[in-house]
């Protein structure tokens, strides 16, 4: 994931991943034959959640997106239920 | 909004508490489901029953890290909140609270009773939104027990699954309660002047009080200014025919219903230094062209002129306006006087001659 070198604080990388993958994720659907793999990369999913939370789409971790993942919130997914 | 079809396909819904926390008492985690269910059923045809055995539609249990066959693990204090199962069998409609955060029924915490409500929407098959103003957004928000806590996206949602309730008088999403604006106890977040109009605003709603016209306009903040969050703190009307709307430590400079491009801005670039995190009220004197925001029992001056703040501030409110000794909430002024507003008090104030000219209730300005 394009991150900026300040940035690369171990933890909120992980966070970061974590959210991604938590929320993100979209949950392949097991009825379908030869599942499509979550081939969406780390920057995909982090353009998708900036667009989500209507801020600036760049696909690279900033400051607000970070703060924005930090709020407490809801476990449920914001894409592909 | 979104959803996932097809939702239930029946209007009657069992729910079940199976376990509770041990950070509120049973009767207040009973009060607060009972009252997430009724936020859904008064702008649905859905009536919730309450089972207290055996296999209800929607159960309802409290878990922290992996708690029982659910796939989702919860992950300690704060972060993931309690999670929910669209409509189905089995885990299906099913609601998850993560006992390792603190529930309340206050503003502390996190308030069970909006958290139940928004995770009661996933149970009756809606997703999360993007309208940062709607319930379904992600994100916790805390927002004022007076206050409906649905804004016109979540019922959209909901209604364009079950419809509205058999007796609505017409199909468009209904609020159906807003503060009494001629209750004993109103109180108000936020007053500002536009032009000939005076704008109280409370939680999601305001009011246009016109001089001549007895009756106030009320309307929902999304509706006049979209952009804009609701429960805003504080707002004035500048020198330059603009009104600007602080919450927490962003503002934004609204001119008509527009709100300007590149807001909301931080209030510290208003002069404010970094420990400052919000504004309890603001007042431009027109005739003097400065504008005092109040933070707790002091007040800050402003220049419109030079677009700075003054220096030798903040100084205590009571200094300058003497009487007004309790946090402002709220204050604007009108044909020179200041009105001064506290819980469900006002005080119309001569800053020429600096002295209370006397006391009324909050809500003298409304045709009660």
């Amino acid at each position: 994931l394009p991150t900026h070198p300040e940035k690369d604080n171990e933890g909120d990388a992980k966070l970061v991943q974590n959210y991604l993958n938590k929320f993100y994720a979209v949950e392949p659907d097991p009825n379908q034959l030869g599942w499509k793999i979550n081939s969406e990369s780390g920057s995909e999913k982090l353009q998708k959640m900036q667009q989500f939370f209507g801020l600036k789409v760049t696909g690279k971790l900033d400051n607000e997106t970070l703060e924005m993942m930090k709020k407490p919130r809801c476990g449920v997914p914001d894409v592909g239920l | 909004y979104g959803f996932t079809l097809p939702g239930w396909k029946k209007n009657k819904l069992t729910y079940r508490i199976v376990n509770y926390t041990p950070d509120m008492s049973k009767e207040d985690v009973d009060k607060a489901i009972e009252e997430a269910f009724k936020v859904w059923s008064v702008v649905t045809p859905l009536i919730f029953t309450r089972i207290h055995k055996g296999i209800a539609d929607i159960m309802i249990a409290f878990g922290t890290r992996v708690h029982g066959h659910c796939p989702r693990y919860f992950d300690g204090p704060l972060g993931v909140l309690a999670h929910a199962f669209p409509p189905g069998n089995g885990l299906g409609g099913d609601v998850h609270f993560d006992e390792d955060e603190d529930w309340t029924t206050g503003s502390s915490g996190f308030n069970l009773f909006l958290v139940a409500a928004h995770e009661f929407g996933h149970a009756l098959g809606l997703s999360h939104s993007k309208d940062q103003r709607a319930l379904m957004f992600p994100n916790y928000a805390y927002i004022s027990p007076s206050e409906f806590p649905l804004s016109p996206d979540d019922i959209s949602g909901i209604q364009s699954i079950y419809g509205s309730p058999p007796n609505a008088p017409d199909e468009r999403p209904t609020t159906p309660t807003s503060p009494k604006i001629c209750g004993s106890q109103m109180s108000f977040d936020a007053i500002t002047t536009l032009r000939r109009e005076v704008i109280f605003l409370k939680g999601r709603h305001l009011w246009r009080v016109y001089p001549d016209n007895p009756e106030a306009e009320r309307e929902l903040i999304s509706v006049f200014w979209p952009n804009v969050t609701p429960g805003i703190e504080a707002a004035y009307e500048n020198t330059k025919d603009q009104i600007l709307l602080f919450k927490g430590n962003k503002f934004w400079i609204v001119s008509g219903y527009q709100v300007l491009l590149g807001y909301p801005k931080s209030i510290n670039t208003l002069g404010f230094p970094k420990g400052v995190k919000k504004v309890d009220a603001a007042v431009c004197n027109k005739n003097t062209g400065k504008t005092d925001f109040f933070i707790g029992d002091k007040y800050w001056r402003f220049d419109e002129n030079s677009q700075s703040m003054e220096k030798g501030y903040p100084r205590p409110t009571v200094n300058e306006f003497p009487g007004i000794s309790q946090r402002v909430d709220a204050v604007f002024q009108q044909k020179g006087l200041f009105y001064f507003f506290h819980g469900s008090k006002q005080w119309e104030f001569d800053p020429l001659a600096k002295k209370v000219i006397r006391e009324m209730k909050s809500n003298s300005w409304f045709n009660c």
